[in-house]
């Protein structure tokens, strides 16, 4: 008698938890903007044996964004994720990976990640911040003077913007502005870039030296700017496939799709 | 005249009693949520 099927792999298994972990880290290794993201939910899983110890298998991912810039040298074991109140952003993947004699490779992918609506965070948390567009002009404003600010003050490299990760604007009980940004070194010192700041470009892949600002714009009941930020020294470049990385954009592997 | 034979009930053979506290397993898919439900 034919041996039975194998019983369908259950999404809480051993095994679909290590197939998600390898989708995870191939989502976040890609990426280039934005923030790590995390697993919350594995929602499907559809295992297609090719041959022995040879499998495709189909993953649905929930993921959930966490505090940690995708440029962040921490473990993603470390990173906390942003929760609820603050405005969470949750991400939606399809992954097909391959599985041959135990190890994991990612065939394609595709993710699509949006904010949680603004009217079921104020249902729970009525005096919560939103999140302000990255184009808002507060928002624009408050990164450009946290950044000359920064520049201003520093003895280091000249910093310059990368990208606005996200931002948030309160207007009770003061008006305050909150942004955070992605900030790369430049070839210039802060010195050198009073004196030709359009000479300072970022420095090449082999010696990039990224960062992440946070800012604290206070406008009412009294004027105030903090800014904070953080190098990371020289990391080592991820490939280059842009992939889960601003809210509302979906991505695809180029070149392949889930079918 | 036809008339209907009285047929003992079927023993409840295909029906196995389930024991006490039987718990199903958990449907396999969608899995645990690890943070929150959004």
């Amino acid at each position: 008698v034919p041996a039975a099927p194998p019983a369908p792999l259950g999404c809480d298994d051993p095994e679909s938890e290590a197939a998600a972990e390898a989708a995870v880290n191939y989502i976040n290794g890609h990426s280039h903007h934005g923030y790590k993201f995390t697993t919350n939910r594995i929602a499907a899983i559809r295992v297609v044996p090719q041959g022995p110890n040879n499998d495709i298998i189909f993953l649905e991912l929930d993921l959930l964004e966490t505090k940690c810039p995708i440029l962040s040298p921490t473990p993603l074991a470390n990173c906390t994720v942003r929760s609820f109140a603050e405005h969470a952003v949750e991400g939606e993947c399809d992954v097909k990976l391959q599985k041959v004699d135990g190890t994991f490779s990612v065939l394609a992918s595709k993710c699509h990640s949006h904010a949680d609506s603004s009217e079921d965070i104020l249902k729970v948390c009525p005096e919560c911040s939103l999140l302000a567009s990255l184009n808002n002009t507060e928002v624009l404003e408050t990164v450009s003077a946290a950044l000359n600010d920064y520049n201003s003050k520093t003895t280091d490299s000249y910093l310059r913007l990368l990208e606005i990760g996200r931002a948030k604007i309160q207007y009770h009980p003061g008006h305050i502005v909150v942004a955070e940004f992605a900030v790369g070194a430049t070839n210039c010192s802060a010195k050198e870039a009073k004196a030709n700041v359009g000479a300072c470009q970022l420095l090449p892949k082999d010696q990039s030296n990224f960062g992440f600002c946070t800012a604290v714009m206070v406008k009412r009941p009294s004027q105030d700017l903090q800014v904070d930020c953080q190098l990371y020294g020289h990391q080592v470049p991820a490939p280059d496939t842009p992939l889960l990385s601003r809210p509302g954009v979906t991505y695809m592997h180029p070149g392949q799709d889930i079918s | 005249s036809v008339t209907k034979s009285a047929v003992a009930e079927a023993p409840q053979h295909d029906k196995v009693p389930r024991p006490v506290g039987f718990v199903p397993p958990p449907p396999p898919c969608p899995g645990k949520i690890r943070h929150f439900d959004i």
